[in-house]
């Protein structure tokens, strides 16, 4: 079982 | 007052292929250096960046910063119109809620016109760090196509690891697993053909394959694809466009629970 990450876990709001 | 002419209007077409499944409705961000688009799919799990640079229009004229809300679905439908050999040019007025496309023939003996409403997207601008990559393998994009074909028929996640073998393409589903190994190539006819892995430290990640299937929509953009890795980081899936600009495709990795 894996969990899938998010872009928002990564990246930010300019 | 915008207006952008591209002789090569079957880039604009390529372009639009490989990006409208992936994102439903994006801002593009027109400025006098060139336009850009950035937008997540709607599950928030990759990011689509896209550079066209103004150098690469026969003629290119903004005159403000201007960012236009377009569904790339209806958008895609409009360039279908256009044949593959026309110039197509984007016109646009100051606060207008349309954007027109005009297709000419090569030979001037067809000229049309397509304006599409405009919409008001509300979407998020991500900040993308710089970032140092453990490892960046440039290889041929059909080749990668390929292999994310090939393997999206026997399981859903594809593990890709760096090492100083190469680099390798792993997955496994309920008929079996599949393993494949690229090796760094560079003793080939064409520059293009070439596989190059410049590796700082090995890395291993896994990623949904219906994602990687998507991000192979861009090929024919480019006949290589440069796949950027960092333990911490998204993958970046990258098809440079000649002399024009990209599209980067960042997916982020699956992680063990």
């Amino acid at each position: 079982p894996c969990l899938q990450r998010k872009i928002l876990d990564y990246f930010k709001d300019d | 007052m915008l207006e952008l002419r591209l002789v090569q209007g079957s880039l604009l077409k390529k372009v639009l292929e490989s990006i409208k499944d992936l994102v439903n409705d994006a801002n593009f961000d027109f400025s006098s250096s060139g336009f850009s688009l950035q937008s997540m799919d709607s599950s928030h799990v990759a990011l689509v960046a896209l550079l066209l640079k103004s150098e690469g229009f026969e003629h290119y004229r903004c005159d403000r910063n201007t960012s236009m809300g377009m569904n790339l679905g209806n958008m895609s439908k409009m360039l279908k119109c256009a044949g593959n050999d026309d110039i197509i040019t984007i016109k646009g007025d100051d606060g207008s809620d349309t954007v027109t496309f005009m297709f000419e023939s090569p030979t001037q003996d067809k000229i049309a016109d397509f304006e599409m409403k405009l919409m008001d997207i509300d979407s998020e601008h991500l900040g993308i760090p710089e970032a140092e990559y453990h490892a960046i393998v440039k290889m041929p994009s059909a080749e990668f196509a390929r292999i994310c074909k090939d393997l999206a028929s026997i399981g859903d996640t594809v593990v890709i690891s760096v090492t100083k073998e190469g680099v390798k393409f792993s997955t496994r589903g309920d008929i079996g697993t599949a393993n494949i190994v690229l090796r760094q190539n560079t003793t080939v006819d064409k520059p293009e053909d070439a596989t190059v892995i410049e590796m700082n430290e090995p890395v291993s990640m896994t990623f949904a394959l219906r994602y990687m299937n998507s991000f192979t929509k861009a090929t024919p953009l480019s006949n290589t694809v440069t796949i950027s890795m960092s333990p911490d980081l998204p993958v970046v899936v990258e098809y440079k466009i000649a002399e024009m600009g990209y599209v980067r495709f960042y997916l982020a990795p699956k992680m063990e629970e």
